[in-house]
């Protein structure tokens, strides 16, 4: 592994968003993911849209939850071809699913892949770079006050309530760390993003670890 | 400071203004908690922010909403010796 290795140094993620008072972190860490790895695949840049996945999940509940693995499963056995967010844009509440033609433009997932990775975070590592950034649910209890730094305490490995992206790792330091993307808006945090600890499962950060495949 | 940088409009002397007022009083004992650690390697810093007049109550049902599912345990693709040679 690298010292340093983070998505956003290929400029292949998109910028922080902020789910408002809608609780809809499970779709804006799947489609963070997926915008990455879109762009990877040698597209531009996009933002696809996050309402999209709010209001059509069937197996969520919109702005009052939903399951980050359950709505990629959606994705994956529908091949449901997500807009882009300009066409479906983001209104922080559930909403009614809209439809596109199939003839419109839209991104699907040719697949994904969910596993619990504690214990094994060199491996987590290794699957962010060989696969784009990572899809993790975490306990973010205390990231309520949250203002930088790396995090590794007050929070525990058994308590997944929030869904966010990891897009890099730093080792270069005494505390290594994962880089993650929240959306909860760039005056959150360091400009959105907060660093766990690597290595110990942090808030639960390795035990349910999904990465999509376009 | 609050109010201003976080477009607040909480009328002074309302209810509102009130459990709100209480509220960040709390997040600043909690933010002293939190920065408290002993260990010497944590930098983590916790203090005022978007989310400082909720109570955690409301900042859990509001955005805390992932779902956990329980997912199999990674284990690395098998190569055969073959490939590794």
């Amino acid at each position: 592994l690298p010292a340093k290795f983070d998505w956003r140094d290929k400029k292949v993620v998109t910028p922080v968003r902020n789910q408002l008072s809608c609780g809809g972190c499970w779709a804006f860490s799947i489609v963070g993911g997926i915008e990455t790895v879109y762009a990877l695949k040698g597209h531009p840049l996009l933002e696809l849209s996050v309402q999209q996945v709010i209001d059509c999940s069937p197996r969520d509940y919109g702005c009052n939850g939903g399951s980050t693995v359950s709505a990629l499963s959606w994705l994956n056995e529908i091949k449901v071809k997500l807009v882009q967010d300009s066409e479906y844009p983001f209104k922080a509440e559930t909403g009614t699913c809209h439809h596109f033609p199939n003839s419109s433009f839209g991104v699907s997932i040719k697949g994904y892949e969910a596993h619990d990775f504690s214990a094994q975070e060199e491996e987590m590592a290794q699957k962010l770079m060989d696969s784009g950034p990572l899809a993790v649910i975490v306990d973010a209890v205390s990231w309520q006050d949250y203002q930088g730094g790396i995090i590794q305490h007050h929070c525990s490995s058994s308590e997944a309530n929030h869904a966010v992206l990891i897009t890099g790792f730093d080792r270069t330091g005494d505390v290594p760390y994962w880089i993650v993307k929240n959306s909860w808006g760039t005056t959150w945090g360091l400009d959105g993003y907060v660093h766990i600890k690597m290595g110990a499962n942090i808030c639960g950060i390795a035990d349910s670890v999904a990465a999509v495949f376009l | 400071f609050f109010f201003k940088s976080y477009n607040r409009t909480y009328r002074q002397g309302s209810e509102e203004f009130h459990k709100r007022y209480k509220l960040f009083q709390e997040s600043l004992r909690r933010h002293h908690f939190l920065s408290s650690s002993s260990n010497a390697t944590n930098t983590a810093t916790y203090g005022i922010n978007q989310f400082s007049d909720l109570s955690s109550e409301e900042f859990r049902t509001i955005y805390l909403r992932a779902l956990p599912v329980h997912v199999p345990k990674y284990s690395k693709p098998y190569k055969s010796s073959r490939k590794r040679l």
